[in-house]
């Protein structure tokens, strides 16, 4: 036997559907507050943003003087080259034993394949972009290659965000509050729940 | 419009949120990746300091051999190298490196300050990103309302059976189990102890509040 009538489980879904509508409301509203959040955030960002530009205008100014200079100097007659060149005959063997000390001890693998590519590349190399820190400014330059890659990444990936969330912050729902409030409440339970939640087919039907 | 009384225009309420859970999934889509790619890790400018941890120094010799050039400081003829002075056979260019070294500096300055810079824009995106995940768990549940709301029933909870269990050896109180459907979810059932009687006017309130968590757990599921 029942332990409760129909009428009492009627009155309890009643209840119980109050709950619910309410907390429908609720997150209505935390998305409209989430809404105004993503535009204060994006305002956030725009501003950001333009000083992001600013400096990068004036890194890329500073790294396009430490270019000129490296080449003026480069045309410059390697005036101590005889002094630069015994002192880098004894500094490579230095640098590649302490390099290669550290990568075994560091790195463990491939330590045979590293331990040629150094020696080429010390062979290769001049005393002179040891001399006017050239690694320093291949380092600036690599820097400066990836920082524009990973802000490229950034901007395609949020221009793509953008647009979607434009678009859906156009929507009536954002843009117009209802005009009359017993139909702007869609839960508004007990007496009757609003057409719109009934499927179309049923109200073409 | 088939739906005149719809408060948001000639689309119902099943059109405006079917569409907002797609757009926020695109949204998301398009800026989760991002986060995840190794290429986004802002850059270690300790590295370019000198200061890199072990694993950065290894790959960087890995992949170019200027890695070894930081540790030009261990080894004495290469620190020299550095203070070799030709001014006095050639004044302009000790100039000219003078130049050179001041102009690298302000360039690492210049550069570390666009990194940070770049750390905080990239701290922005992640605040969006985490912004859009808050929408979809906040309005997933609701969007789904209108796909579930099937039924005839007007009402958003249905109570179909109270049941009062007596103490036993396996529950040693007496709680009371209610059967509740959500929209036109499967049953869900909402246990309470029984010293919380049902004619309480907040007992509705725990039973439904209970079945919204269980409904929305299963939904993230």
């Amino acid at each position: 036997d029942p332990l409760v009538s129909d009428s009492e489980l009627q009155e309890m879904s009643t209840q119980g559907s109050k709950y619910i509508d309410k907390e429908i409301q609720n997150a209505v509203k935390g998305v409209k507050e989430i809404k105004n959040l993503i535009e204060k955030t994006n305002e956030e960002r725009k501003s950001l943003l333009s000083t992001l530009e600013e400096a990068k205008k004036k890194k890329e100014d500073a790294l396009e003087e430490t270019r000129d200079s490296e080449i003026k100097l480069k045309a410059f007659p390697e005036v101590c080259n005889e002094t630069m060149m015994a002192l880098w005959e004894e500094c490579k063997p230095c640098l590649k034993q302490t390099c290669m000390k550290f990568y075994a001890r560091v790195c463990r693998s491939g330590s045979g394949l590293v331990g040629r590519q150094l020696e080429e590349f010390l062979n290769q190399s001049s005393p002179f972009y040891f001399w006017m820190n050239g690694d320093r400014i291949d380092s600036l330059l690599e820097s400066d290659r990836q920082q524009s890659h990973v802000l490229d990444a950034m901007q395609d990936s949020f221009n793509r965000v953008s647009g979607i969330m434009d678009t859906l912050f156009q929507d009536r729902f954002f843009t117009h509050e209802p005009q009359d409030t017993h139909y702007f409440s869609p839960f508004n339970f007990p007496h009757r729940r609003p057409h719109f939640l009934y499927p179309k087919s049923r109200l073409v039907r | 419009s088939i739906l005149p009384l719809s408060p948001y225009g000639p689309l119902g309420f099943h059109d405006v949120f079917q569409s907002f859970l797609e757009m926020i999934h695109q949204a998301q889509q398009a800026m989760d990746p991002q986060f995840h790619r190794p290429a986004f890790q802002p850059l270690d400018m300790d590295f370019m300091r000198g200061g890199a941890d072990n694993r950065t120094v290894c790959k960087e010799i890995r992949h170019n051999s200027t890695g070894c050039l930081r540790m030009k400081d261990q080894c004495e003829k290469c620190k020299e190298i550095l203070s070799v002075d030709c001014s006095t056979n050639n004044p302009a260019q000790a100039q000219l490196r003078q130049e050179l070294n001041d102009s690298l500096q302000v360039a690492e300055l210049l550069t570390q300050r666009y990194n940070d810079l770049l750390q905080s824009y990239q701290r922005k995106m992640l605040s969006t990103s985490s912004l859009l995940e808050q929408l979809n768990d906040q309005f997933s549940w609701v969007s789904q309302l209108a796909n579930l709301t099937q039924g005839e029933d007007p009402a958003y909870l249905h109570v179909s059976t109270v049941t009062t269990r007596t103490p036993d050896s396996d529950t040693p109180s007496q709680v009371t189990e209610v059967v509740v459907k959500l929209f036109d979810s499967d049953p869900i059932t909402v246990v309470m102890p029984g010293e919380f009687p049902k004619d309480n006017p907040k007992f509705m309130d725990t039973v439904a509040e209970k079945a919204l968590q269980e409904y929305r757990r299963k939904k993230r599921e």
